[in-house]
């Protein structure tokens, strides 16, 4: 039988012997495919630490994973909309359609970050780190999501009220100046998970690092018959709240199609 | 790949089981045409499971076999890959046969975390292999 061609990956030459590779090679080419998806190392700060799951922020984006992609995804398929199962999270007509056409999801929890020249006032400005977001991705949209409790000790805040989000340009000498960002209402017996508008804003940080001073929530009865009014006092939870229910940021990314390269 | 597989043979020639590998088994011939391979990528056994959040791993499926006519029953070819046979018949030292290569793909989404609070959910497209065939 005379050779055939050379063959880039399916000629088996019969007289070489194949070997079949180590558990060290076998190792060593799963963190090449790893590195190809951009996953070479685990994440700064968490040696000693492994992250919680059980965090709003992750458990919202595992409940899209669960209930709106699933597993075996197919191009083909349905979209998201169609085969999504009711999650815990209240997931919008909005929010499925974003999620279809997104091919990055990432959320930010809220930290008690202080911004030199930002006074800090307590449940009422909400700061997220947003500088992982690579500036080469298109963004879809961006939301902040609130948890509103109905279990609140020493409830004075009846009725409906006005949430306003605002963006903190600069709070100087008790003076602020804020940007309106989005306002939704809210009655004193719904529970669950508000969503507002921060497309905008997220897009201004992502451009704009250094002008990242965060949210500022002020809330309002809806009928303006009295003064601005604490988020907790109306069942707004914090980021010193239940793990589970602390306020974060999702945005959804069109990918560029650059493949990012990091080091190993 | 030669220098070192002649130099093992001679040092250690039962340091491999042929038999289970489909290359050297002469019994293994219909493993070795064009089919859908598995090579999973366990985050879980990598001990990564801490940020990976899901999947538990990676089916990196490959495509991997000789395309030979006739092909089996569920195996796709193109019409240029059964040229490329009959060429191959033709002039066998010269003309390569079809190589055998994903037909369809799909997409996997990874859900990690970025450091200890901020998580990320990627779609990578065309990442996961659903059939093989000849090109």
């Amino acid at each position: 039988e005379r050779m055939s061609g050379l063959y880039v990956d399916n000629g088996f030459d019969q007289t070489v012997v194949h070997r079949v590779v180590s558990q060290r090679e076998k190792r060593e080419v799963e963190h090449e495919i790893l590195n190809l998806l951009g996953l070479p190392d685990r994440p700064r700060n968490t040696i000693n630490r492994p992250p919680q799951v059980k965090r709003s922020a992750p458990k919202f984006l595992l409940d899209i994973y669960k209930n709106a992609l699933g597993e075996g995804e197919d191009e083909d398929e349905k979209p998201v909309m169609h085969r999504h199962k009711a999650g815990e999270f209240d997931l919008s007509g909005q929010d499925l359609r974003a999620i279809d056409q997104s091919d990055v999801i990432m959320t930010f929890a809220a930290h008690n970050h202080h911004v030199p020249g930002v006074r800090h006032e307590r449940g009422k400005r909400l700061w997220f780190d947003v500088s992982d977001i690579p500036p080469e991705e298109y963004m879809i949209g961006a939301e902040l999501r609130l948890y509103h409790s109905t279990h609140v000790k020493n409830r004075k805040n009846h009725g409906s009220h006005t949430i306003t989000a605002y963006r903190v340009l600069n709070i100087e000498n008790g003076t602020r100046e804020l940007q309106y960002v989005d306002a939704i209402n809210v009655t004193s017996s719904k529970e669950g998970w508000l969503t507002l508008n921060i497309s905008k804003a997220l897009d201004h940080w992502v451009n704009n690092p250094d002008g990242n001073r965060g949210l500022y929530l002020s809330v309002h009865p809806a009928d303006r018959s009295a003064h601005e009014v604490r988020p907790e006092d109306i069942g707004i939870v914090g980021f010193r709240g239940d793990p589970d229910k602390q306020p974060f940021i999702v945005g959804y990314f069109k990918s560029s199609g650059v493949r990012e390269s990091k080091v190993r | 790949q030669k220098r070192d597989a002649k130099r093992k043979k001679k040092s250690d020639a039962l340091s491999y089981d042929y038999r289970n590998n489909p290359y050297t088994d002469p019994g293994a011939q219909y493993s070795r045409t064009c089919k859908i391979q598995t090579l999973y990528v366990s985050f879980r056994d990598l001990q990564w499971q801490d940020w990976i959040i899901a999947p538990d791993g990676y089916d990196a499926y490959y495509c991997s076999g000789e395309c030979n006519f006739p092909l089996n029953a569920h195996m796709n070819a193109t019409n240029h890959a059964i040229v490329q046979t009959l060429v191959h018949l033709v002039s066998p030292g010269k003309v390569p046969k079809p190589c055998c290569a994903p037909t369809k793909l799909s997409a996997i989404s990874v859900l990690y975390f970025l450091d200890e609070s901020n998580v990320i959910l990627k779609k990578y497209k065309n990442m996961v292999v659903k059939s093989c065939g000849c090109h």
